[in-house]
Protein backbone atom coordinates (compact mmCIF):
# COMPACT_ATOMS: atom_id res chain seq x y z
CA UNK A 1 0.00 0.00 0.00
CA UNK A 2 1.51 3.32 -1.24
CA UNK A 3 1.72 5.82 1.94
CA UNK A 4 -1.63 7.32 2.46
CA UNK A 5 -2.23 11.05 2.00
CA UNK A 6 -2.47 13.32 5.50
CA UNK A 7 -6.42 13.49 5.98
CA UNK A 8 -6.78 17.16 6.87
CA UNK A 9 -9.55 18.17 4.69
CA UNK A 10 -13.27 17.87 5.47
CA UNK B 1 -5.97 25.43 4.16
CA UNK B 2 -6.08 27.92 0.91
CA UNK B 3 -8.51 29.60 0.10
CA UNK B 4 -10.12 27.51 -2.57
CA UNK B 5 -10.92 24.93 0.07
CA UNK B 6 -12.17 27.62 2.41
CA UNK B 7 -14.55 28.95 -0.11
CA UNK B 8 -15.36 25.35 -0.98
CA UNK B 9 -16.39 24.16 2.64
CA UNK B 10 -18.34 27.53 3.14
CA UNK B 11 -20.64 26.30 0.08
CA UNK B 12 -20.86 23.39 1.50
CA UNK B 13 -22.01 25.03 4.75
CA UNK B 14 -24.04 27.03 2.83
CA UNK B 15 -25.75 24.30 0.79
CA UNK B 16 -26.86 22.10 3.71
CA UNK B 17 -28.04 25.28 5.67
CA UNK B 18 -30.31 26.19 2.75
CA UNK B 19 -31.69 22.72 2.49
CA UNK B 20 -31.99 22.22 6.04
CA UNK B 21 -33.89 26.25 6.83
CA UNK B 22 -36.04 25.25 3.77
CA UNK B 23 -37.04 22.14 5.09
CA UNK B 24 -37.43 23.17 8.35
CA UNK B 25 -39.16 26.76 7.59
CA UNK B 26 -41.31 25.83 4.95
CA UNK B 27 -42.51 22.83 7.05
CA UNK B 28 -42.04 20.65 3.67
CA UNK B 29 -39.80 18.80 1.77
CA UNK B 30 -41.90 18.64 -1.27
CA UNK B 31 -38.79 17.93 -4.22
CA UNK B 32 -36.29 16.95 -1.94
CA UNK B 33 -34.65 13.33 -2.24
CA UNK B 34 -35.11 11.66 0.85
CA UNK B 35 -32.57 9.08 -0.27
CA UNK B 36 -30.22 11.80 -1.28
CA UNK B 37 -29.62 12.94 1.70
CA UNK B 38 -29.10 9.12 3.76
CA UNK B 39 -26.34 8.77 1.32
CA UNK B 40 -24.80 12.15 2.91
CA UNK B 41 -25.25 11.38 6.21
CA UNK B 42 -23.59 8.14 5.30
CA UNK B 43 -20.58 9.62 4.11
CA UNK B 44 -20.38 11.71 7.07
CA UNK B 45 -20.83 9.20 9.70
CA UNK B 46 -18.07 6.76 7.57
CA UNK B 47 -15.77 9.73 6.64
CA UNK B 48 -16.12 11.31 10.03
CA UNK B 49 -14.96 8.26 12.29
CA UNK B 50 -11.63 10.26 13.24
CA UNK B 51 -13.43 12.97 14.76
CA UNK B 52 -12.72 11.83 18.10
CA UNK B 53 -9.43 10.36 17.60
CA UNK B 54 -7.67 12.59 15.32
CA UNK B 55 -7.26 16.43 15.89
CA UNK B 56 -6.48 18.60 13.14
CA UNK B 57 -7.46 21.71 14.25
CA UNK B 58 -10.77 23.16 15.97
CA UNK B 59 -11.93 24.48 12.43
CA UNK B 60 -11.54 21.29 11.26
CA UNK B 61 -13.54 19.51 14.71
CA UNK B 62 -16.40 22.25 14.58
CA UNK B 63 -16.83 21.79 10.55
CA UNK B 64 -16.92 17.66 11.01
CA UNK B 65 -19.45 18.38 14.04
CA UNK B 66 -21.89 20.70 12.20
CA UNK B 67 -22.14 18.64 9.15
CA UNK B 68 -22.98 15.70 10.75
CA UNK B 69 -25.53 17.54 13.28
CA UNK B 70 -27.09 19.08 10.41
CA UNK B 71 -26.83 16.08 7.70
CA UNK B 72 -28.59 14.01 10.19
CA UNK B 73 -31.30 16.55 11.39
CA UNK B 74 -32.41 16.79 8.05
CA UNK B 75 -32.70 13.24 7.63
CA UNK B 76 -34.56 13.81 10.75
CA UNK B 77 -36.95 16.45 9.02
CA UNK B 78 -37.63 14.51 5.63
CA UNK B 79 -38.50 10.59 7.11
CA UNK B 80 -39.89 12.02 10.93
CA UNK B 81 -41.29 15.37 11.02
CA UNK B 82 -42.68 16.12 8.25
CA UNK B 83 -42.94 13.10 6.68
CA UNK B 84 -46.25 13.75 5.10
CA UNK B 85 -45.02 15.94 2.71
CA UNK B 86 -42.16 13.66 1.69
CA UNK B 87 -42.60 12.66 -2.09
CA UNK B 88 -41.73 9.05 -1.53
CA UNK B 89 -42.93 8.29 -5.15
CA UNK B 90 -41.22 10.40 -6.93
CA UNK B 91 -38.02 9.25 -4.55
CA UNK B 92 -37.73 6.02 -6.19
CA UNK B 93 -33.74 5.84 -7.51
CA UNK B 94 -32.33 2.12 -6.42
CA UNK B 95 -30.03 3.28 -3.93
CA UNK B 96 -28.52 -0.29 -3.95
CA UNK B 97 -27.38 -0.04 -7.37
CA UNK B 98 -24.88 3.29 -5.86
CA UNK B 99 -24.00 1.37 -2.31
CA UNK B 100 -22.85 -2.36 -3.64
CA UNK B 101 -20.62 -0.97 -6.05
CA UNK B 102 -19.25 1.81 -3.72
CA UNK B 103 -18.45 -0.26 -0.78
CA UNK B 104 -16.94 -3.36 -3.63
CA UNK B 105 -14.95 -0.88 -5.47
CA UNK B 106 -13.81 0.68 -1.74
CA UNK B 107 -12.38 -2.60 -0.78
CA UNK B 108 -10.35 -3.17 -3.92
CA UNK B 109 -8.88 0.14 -4.60
CA UNK B 110 -7.55 1.61 -1.18
CA UNK B 111 -4.52 3.22 0.54
CA UNK B 112 -4.69 0.64 3.24
CA UNK B 113 -6.63 -2.17 3.74
CA UNK B 114 -7.67 -1.31 7.62
CA UNK B 115 -11.35 -0.14 8.57
CA UNK B 116 -11.06 2.94 9.10
CA UNK B 117 -9.59 3.75 5.28
CA UNK B 118 -12.09 1.44 3.61
CA UNK B 119 -14.78 3.31 5.82
CA UNK B 120 -12.95 6.73 4.54
CA UNK B 121 -12.73 5.65 1.11
CA UNK B 122 -16.62 4.30 1.06
CA UNK B 123 -17.17 8.10 1.88
CA UNK B 124 -15.01 9.79 -0.61
CA UNK B 125 -17.02 7.10 -3.24
CA UNK B 126 -20.48 7.25 -2.15
CA UNK B 127 -20.50 11.36 -2.03
CA UNK B 128 -19.63 11.14 -5.47
CA UNK B 129 -22.68 9.54 -6.32
CA UNK B 130 -25.11 10.69 -3.66
CA UNK B 131 -26.72 12.93 -5.11
CA UNK B 132 -27.94 11.07 -8.01
CA UNK B 133 -31.24 10.28 -6.49
CA UNK B 134 -31.71 13.87 -5.88
CA UNK B 135 -31.24 14.70 -9.45
CA UNK B 136 -33.14 11.14 -10.76
CA UNK B 137 -36.15 13.07 -8.46
CA UNK B 138 -35.77 16.72 -10.86
CA UNK B 139 -35.87 15.12 -13.83
CA UNK B 140 -38.81 12.27 -12.82
CA UNK B 141 -41.06 15.12 -11.58
CA UNK B 142 -39.79 17.32 -14.57
CA UNK B 143 -39.18 20.30 -11.94
CA UNK B 144 -37.48 21.87 -9.06
CA UNK B 145 -38.62 25.12 -6.28
CA UNK B 146 -35.63 27.36 -6.99
CA UNK B 147 -34.68 27.07 -3.35
CA UNK B 148 -33.43 23.57 -4.08
CA UNK B 149 -31.25 24.34 -7.36
CA UNK B 150 -29.71 27.33 -5.22
CA UNK B 151 -28.72 23.71 -2.97
CA UNK B 152 -27.57 21.62 -5.77
CA UNK B 153 -25.80 24.78 -7.04
CA UNK B 154 -23.59 25.79 -4.02
CA UNK B 155 -23.66 21.20 -3.65
CA UNK B 156 -21.91 20.94 -7.09
CA UNK B 157 -19.59 24.05 -6.53
CA UNK B 158 -17.94 22.93 -3.19
CA UNK B 159 -16.55 19.92 -5.01
CA UNK B 160 -15.42 22.24 -7.68
CA UNK B 161 -13.51 24.63 -5.39
CA UNK B 162 -11.69 21.26 -3.66
CA UNK B 163 -10.65 20.66 -6.98
CA UNK B 164 -9.10 24.37 -7.15
CA UNK B 165 -7.75 23.32 -3.80
CA UNK B 166 -6.30 20.00 -4.82
CA UNK B 167 -4.29 21.50 -8.13
CA UNK B 168 -3.48 24.38 -5.53
CA UNK B 169 -1.85 21.36 -2.97
CA UNK B 170 -0.50 19.73 -5.78
CA UNK B 171 1.78 23.09 -7.02
CA UNK B 172 2.54 24.29 -3.55
CA UNK B 173 2.87 21.37 -1.22
CA UNK B 174 3.29 18.39 -3.72
CA UNK B 175 0.00 16.85 -2.17
CA UNK B 176 -2.25 14.53 -4.40
CA UNK B 177 -4.88 12.29 -2.98
CA UNK B 178 -5.50 10.00 -6.29
CA UNK B 179 -8.94 8.49 -4.58
CA UNK B 180 -10.31 12.22 -3.87
CA UNK B 181 -9.28 13.84 -6.87
CA UNK B 182 -10.64 11.30 -9.66
CA UNK B 183 -14.18 10.59 -7.52
CA UNK B 184 -14.10 14.63 -7.12
CA UNK B 185 -14.00 14.83 -11.18
CA UNK B 186 -16.70 11.97 -10.83
CA UNK B 187 -18.90 14.09 -8.37
CA UNK B 188 -18.36 17.60 -10.10
CA UNK B 189 -19.40 16.07 -13.74
CA UNK B 190 -22.19 15.20 -12.26
CA UNK B 191 -23.63 18.76 -11.69
CA UNK B 192 -22.96 19.91 -15.16
CA UNK B 193 -26.23 19.36 -16.84
CA UNK B 194 -27.54 21.21 -13.53
CA UNK B 195 -24.88 23.86 -13.75
CA UNK B 196 -26.15 24.81 -17.32
CA UNK B 197 -29.60 24.88 -16.21
CA UNK B 198 -29.10 26.76 -13.46
CA UNK B 199 -27.22 29.39 -15.27
CA UNK B 200 -29.61 29.59 -18.10
CA UNK B 201 -32.77 29.04 -16.66
CA UNK B 202 -32.89 29.55 -12.74
CA UNK B 203 -30.53 32.85 -13.00
CA UNK B 204 -32.47 34.66 -15.52
CA UNK B 205 -35.19 34.99 -13.23
CA UNK B 206 -37.39 31.92 -12.89
CA UNK B 207 -39.65 31.20 -10.21
CA UNK B 208 -38.82 27.70 -10.69
CA UNK B 209 -36.60 25.23 -12.84
CA UNK B 210 -38.77 23.30 -15.46
CA UNK B 211 -36.59 20.49 -17.68
CA UNK B 212 -37.47 20.57 -21.10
Amino acid sequence: DEAVPTKDEL
Amino acid sequence: MNVFRLLGDVSHLVAIIILFLKIFRSKSCAGISGKSQVLFALVFTTRYLDLFTSFISIYNTVMKVVFLVLSYATVYLIYLRFRSSYDSESDTFRVEFLLVPVAGLSFLENYDFTPIEILWTFSIYLESVAILPQLFMITKTGEAESITTHYLFFLGLYRALYLANWVWRYHTEGFFDQIAVVSGVVQTIFYCDFFYLYVTKVLKGNSKLTLP
